[in-house]
Formats: C-alpha cells, structure tokens, sequence
C-alpha cells in the first residue's frame, strides 16, 4: 500500500507460496473462504498443494512466536463468473475468530456503494517507501460515482469495476496487495465492495483507482459456499 | 546418518497382489517404515514390503511388481516399497547389486538360465545369497563392463548385456528440472537424503507440497531451478550437492507454450517485452549483478530467455518477475502482465440470463464435460429434473434452473469442480438490465466488525 500506514484489517489474508513467501491478499469472507483475485493464481485448476494463507498477524513475516498468528494451507481454488476476475480459496480448516481474526461483510447483491463513502484497501505489498513493509499497512480512499468514473476513463469503465475518487497524494493499491480487499464502512459494519486488482501503475496521482464490483458476484460467491 | 528406506523406492496408495498359488507372505507386524526397511534388507528373502501408514503395520514380501503372477492395484491403506535392485535398469558402479530382469545381451542374444549347463557349462550356480535368478543378467565376478551372462548360443560363451550406468540412463535438458532418472548419489559420490525424510536435513521440499517436482525417493531432482539436478546429502556436514547427470544431445526440450502479449500459467513460457514492474521501477538487467547481485546469469539457464531486463519466470515463481533496478526492491512480480484468456470459445448464446436456453452445449468454458442433471455423482445435486421439472433438465445439457445472473451452468464431471458456467456466450442482441441501483437499507449480522482499539494502537 502507497500513502498508508501501519494498521489493523483482520479480514486481510496474506496469501504464500510453496516458499511460504507472501505473494498476494486476499479477503475471509467465512470462515473457511477466502476471496482474492484470478491473476495471483496460475489457472483455475491449479493444484495449490504447499500454498498457505496466514491470518492473525500485522507482520508480514512474524516470528515462531506470534501468538496469534493462523496459518492454514489451502485445499482448492474456484474461478468466479469469466469477466469477474475473482477466486475463491477453500482452506483445509475454518480459521478461529478473534480479536485479529474477522470475518468481513458480503454487500446486498447488486448493491451499490454511494460516492463519498469512505473505504480502506489493506496489504502486505509494496509501500514504495512511503511506509514500514514489515506490516500490514492500509490506507482511506473515498469512493467515487459511477457516472464520474466513467467520463474519467471516457467511457471505459465496466459495470464489473468500482472506482475511488483521484487523490492528489499518491495513495493506493502496488504490487503484492493484489487480491486484497477493498472495505467499505456500512451500517457500522466493514463491507467487501471491492477487490484490489492489478494495475498498470501504483497509486498514481490525479487518477481514479479500478477494483472489481464484489456485489456482483455476491449470488457467485454464496452457491460456492454452499456447494462446498 | 542413512536411512535403510535409501534401499527401497516408494509407491504410494499401492498394493502388490500376487497369485493365490504363491505362497502367502509372513503375517503384518508393527513398526515405522524405517524398521520394516531394516527388517526387509536384512532378510534375503524379502524384496519388498506393505507399510500401512495408519496402524503402522508392515508386511515383507518376497515379490515386486516385475515377479511373474504380480500386480499394482491402488489401495489408499498402503505404501509399498520395493529394494530398488530389483526395479532398476540402470547399473551403479559396476552393476554387482543388478538384480533387474534384463535377459538378452548388448548384441541382443537370449541369456542361459544360470541353473543350467548347457550350451555352457559353468561354476556360477544360483544360491539364496549371489542373485543368480533365471536368466536374467548379473555380474556375480565384478566384472567391469558390469552385468553379464552366458548365451543360449553354443558359438558364444557369454557377452555383457551392456546395462548402461544410472548417471547415463536417463539425461537432462535445461536446467534438469524435467529429470526423473534414478540417480541417487552426488557428484562426489555421496548418497543422497529422501526428499521425505528430514534427517540428516531439515528442509522444505517435502513431495506432498511440490506434487509436479517428481521429488521420489532420494533421486537427485532440481525443484528450485538451481543450475542443475541436486540433492541433500547422507552426510550430516554437508547439506546439498549437485548430481552428475547427462545433458541429452538426442532430445529436444520439452517446447514450452511461447506468449509475448500475455501470459499462461505461471508464465514461464513468457517472451514479452514488458522490463518495468507495476510500481514503475525498472527491471535490472540479467547479465548484470548491480544492484541486486544473483544466480540467474544468462548462460546458465539456456532456456529460460533471460534477455535484457525483461521480465520472465525461470524459477517456477507465482508469475513472470525480475530483479528491480531499485537497491531495496529486490525483486517484483509483474503481474501487471495480462493472462492469456484460457476459455474454451464459444459456439451458441443466450439471451438475458439464459434461463430459457435450451441448448445442447454440455461443456464447461474450461472445457470439463457437465454430469447429468439426473445424475447423483460424482456431485449431489441440489437442483435436479425432480426439484426443478419445468427447467428442461435434459441429459447433461448447460441450463440454468436457479436465473443464476451469470448464466447457464451445469454440475461438472470434475470431482474437485461442483459447478461451473458453461461454454456459451450472452447473445449480442441480448439487453440485460442495468445493475447499479440506489443503495437501500442494510444490515449485517456475525461480519464486518473489529476492535478500534487495534487500529488506534497500531498506529
């Protein structure tokens, strides 16, 4: 995360390699699923045998010691809707619920966050030197009208993508925060509306930031569930 | 520091069955793999054994699968482990331990049974202990060209079979990651640890984690793109070394799936030009050793492309990569890098959500064949024609019974994939409604909550 700073987002999963090394976020959506992006994984079939997701822990590498850190390997992958461009991970077991372990919101389907809202996108990726990359780091964009988003990226905007509005400091997504989550504060509960998506550029000044609709595949996202 | 498992090579989830005529093995009895592998390689009779994991039972066995009357059969129960003298076609050293059934000599002339004197008389008559079995080739006088035997042709008393040796068996292209050959020693001769073992070594290339990296036995194996294959070592002093094995000159590569506009899998077949990670650093070149000093020198991984600084994939990372040129990033996933569309493409539409297309498409998009709605494996089915007899549940066709709003689906053939959409398209004619309404009020129950507490003492 560029322009954040240290910060606490215990729905915020950091996705790790066969190395244990972190390579992507991702969002716990119940306990035993994590929602994250299509571009951190090789193919929908993948076999992620060795793969892990860690819960629990600000730091990005934390010691043997930390006591609450959860790790849990994960057991399969399911690709959502084709222009979605979202996963969902099954974890070998549910993750516990704690003060550092939460589950966050699914919208309504279909719903639509108003512009203005404001929201937090939270990761372990890089901070370009604007913060310690030892710890999980999280920064506020305000959500941005469709309508406006749209006329910024002359009409290029999908129904599919979420935007926040352009800040003149650069704060936003970079490399290694992809797949995490974009949450949004509703009825005095954290939402996930968007996913962080990979991008050309990292925070860039004076430009609106792409995430990718979550409620859209909240229909998606519960028949998984519940097919198991 | 060896494990008398080195001896043996492993089968998961398999059984030897043998004929009821033979004799019936000795019964079960209790202990680790490692004591049944001490217990079996003391006996002269024992050639493998059952190890059931679960009650830590092993049973000897005085067959392997290349006895007559034998066969594999999966059992999720056991593991079996054969000596490998006895599967090998390769030789170590001059081949004295062969205990293979190789029968015809290097000039392709059948082998006399060793029990026989003619056409040749001889001294070397099989007992319990030389190996002289059939007529397969042994070399019970050390013979230096290695295993040998007498001929069924009276004009030729005996020839060398001509068994080639294991570092010679099987060759490596590349960088050997592709090598499964049988080599179990290191260059300087030292035997290698199991991959499933961690002693003498502690480390992390356990086979159940790297499935596609062949990490058999203790076979000398290259899973983290080293240079070429390696292994750790029996010896307590010296944790990793690489083997001696040869670089084919008869086979090609395996041809990787060459992408320059985007990239599959994990992109290691990646020859784009793309030198310039998503945080808008540079790639450092990867001739150069500045700012980031590293292994990956061009000359030695031959085929992994390592051109100028763009970024590419020769160690089976998550996604293309490189080396920045920043001192402290040292290196970035380029995953601003498109993945190439991976869908089968599709031959019919639907209009709306597709839930009256009655087609006949009965395939996913990834191309998995859809299982009859009418089916109750290898999923059960939620929706089936019985809940839903007015959807047109016919055959395995894609429907969409439940107005899924992203289209026709069906239950797949997959045991690991419940469900998945189908391989048709929205028609262009098709006018779905807009998606973005007003908010209304919501509520939420058991998420989205968290101790501001945390958050105010992390900052």
């Amino acid at each position: 995360i560029v322009g954040g700073q240290p910060g606490n987002s215990p729905w915020t999963v950091s996705i790790r390699n066969r190395a244990g090394v972190h390579f992507c976020g991702g969002s716990l959506v119940k306990e035993q699923w994590v929602i994250s992006t299509r571009q951190c994984f090789s193919s929908c079939g993948a076999d992620l045998a060795g793969y892990k997701v860690q819960l629990g822990t600000l730091f990005k590498d934390p010691g043997p010691g930390d006591p609450v850190q959860q790790t849990i390997p994960i057991t399969r992958i399911v690709c959502g809707p084709s222009e979605s461009q979202l996963v969902m991970l099954k974890l070998a077991r549910p993750a516990t619920l704690n003060r550092r372990v939460a589950l966050i919101c699914l919208p309504p389907e279909r719903y639509v966050v108003p512009a203005g809202t404001i929201c937090e996108i939270a990761g372990w990726g890089e901070t370009r030197g604007t913060a310690d990359g030892s710890v999980l780091n999280v920064a506020r964009l305000p959500v941005l009208a469709h309508g406006e988003c749209n006329t910024a990226l002359r009409g290029r905007l999908k129904e599919g993508e979420l935007c926040t509005a352009p800040l003149r400091a650069g704060v936003g997504a970079c490399e290694g925060d992809y797949g995490g989550p974009l949450a949004c504060l509703t009825a005095d509960c954290w939402v996930l509306e968007g996913v962080i998506t990979p991008s050309r550029v990292c925070a860039r000044t004076d430009q609106p930031a792409l995430f990718i609709r979550v409620s859209l595949y909240v229909d998606w996202i519960h028949k998984v569930m519940k097919m198991g | 520091h060896r494990s008398p498992l080195n001896d043996f090579q492993r089968l998961r989830a398999t059984e030897l069955l043998a004929v009821p005529a033979d004799p019936p093995p000795p019964l079960p009895e209790r202990g680790s793999a490692e004591q049944c592998a001490q217990r079996c390689a003391a006996s002269l009779a024992c050639r493998a054994f059952h190890h059931d994991r679960q009650s830590q039972l092993c049973q000897l066995l005085p067959w392997t699968q290349h006895s007559p009357r034998v066969q594999l059969q999966k059992n999720i129960r056991y593991d079996l482990y054969q000596k490998k003298d006895y599967l090998r076609d390769c030789i170590v050293a001059d081949g004295t331990s062969y205990r293979g059934t190789r029968a015809t000599t290097e000039k392709g002339l059948r082998c006399q049974h060793w029990q026989a004197t003619t056409p040749h008389d001889h001294r070397f008559l099989p007992s319990p202990r030389n190996g002289l079995e059939e007529n397969y080739c042994r070399n019970p006088d050390q013979d230096k060209r290695g295993p040998w035997c007498y001929t069924v042709d009276p004009k030729i008393r005996h020839q060398s079979c001509g068994i080639k040796k294991c570092e010679d068996a099987v060759c490596m292209t590349c960088n050997g990651e592709d090598y499964r050959g049988t080599m179990d020693h290191t260059e300087s001769g030292m035997e290698c640890q199991r991959w499933d073992l961690q002693h003498p070594h502690k480390h992390p290339y356990h086979p159940d984690k790297y499935p596609d990296k062949g990490l058999d036995d203790n076979y000398c194996r290259n899973p983290d793109s080293s240079e070429r294959p390696w292994c750790y070592t029996t010896d307590p002093g010296r944790e990793r070394e690489y083997c001696r094995i040869r670089v084919c000159t008869e086979k090609r590569p395996r041809s990787l799936n060459i992408t320059t506009g985007c990239f599959r899998g994990k992109g290691e077949g990646y020859r784009g030009r793309v030198n310039v990670t998503v945080s808008g650093i540079p790639c450092q070149r990867w001739d150069a050793q500045t700012p980031h000093q590293h292994h990956f020198m061009p000359e030695k991984y031959p085929c992994k492309d390592l051109q100028e600084n763009y970024c590419r994939n020769p160690d089976g990372s998550e996604a293309p990569w490189c080396f920045t040129a920043h001192p402290t990033v040292r290196i970035a996933f380029c995953f601003h890098i498109r993945r190439c569309p991976d869908e089968l493409g599709a031959q019919e539409c639907y209009h709306g959500h597709g839930e009256r297309y009655h087609g006949h498409v009965s395939k996913t998009r990834k191309g998995i064949t859809c299982q009859p709605w009418a089916a109750q494996a290898p999923h059960v089915p939620q929706i089936s024609p019985v809940t839903h007899p007015e959807a047109h549940l016919e055959e395995n066709y894609c429907r969409n019974p439940d107005n899924d709003s992203h289209g026709p689906w069906c239950y797949t053939m997959d045991p690991r994939t419940p469900f998945d959409y189908c391989a048709v398209k929205p028609c262009s004619s098709s006018m779905v409604p807009s998606v973005l309404e007003n908010a209304d009020a919501v509520a939420f129950e058991r998420c989205g909550r968290r101790d501001e507490r945390l958050q105010r003492k992390g900052r």
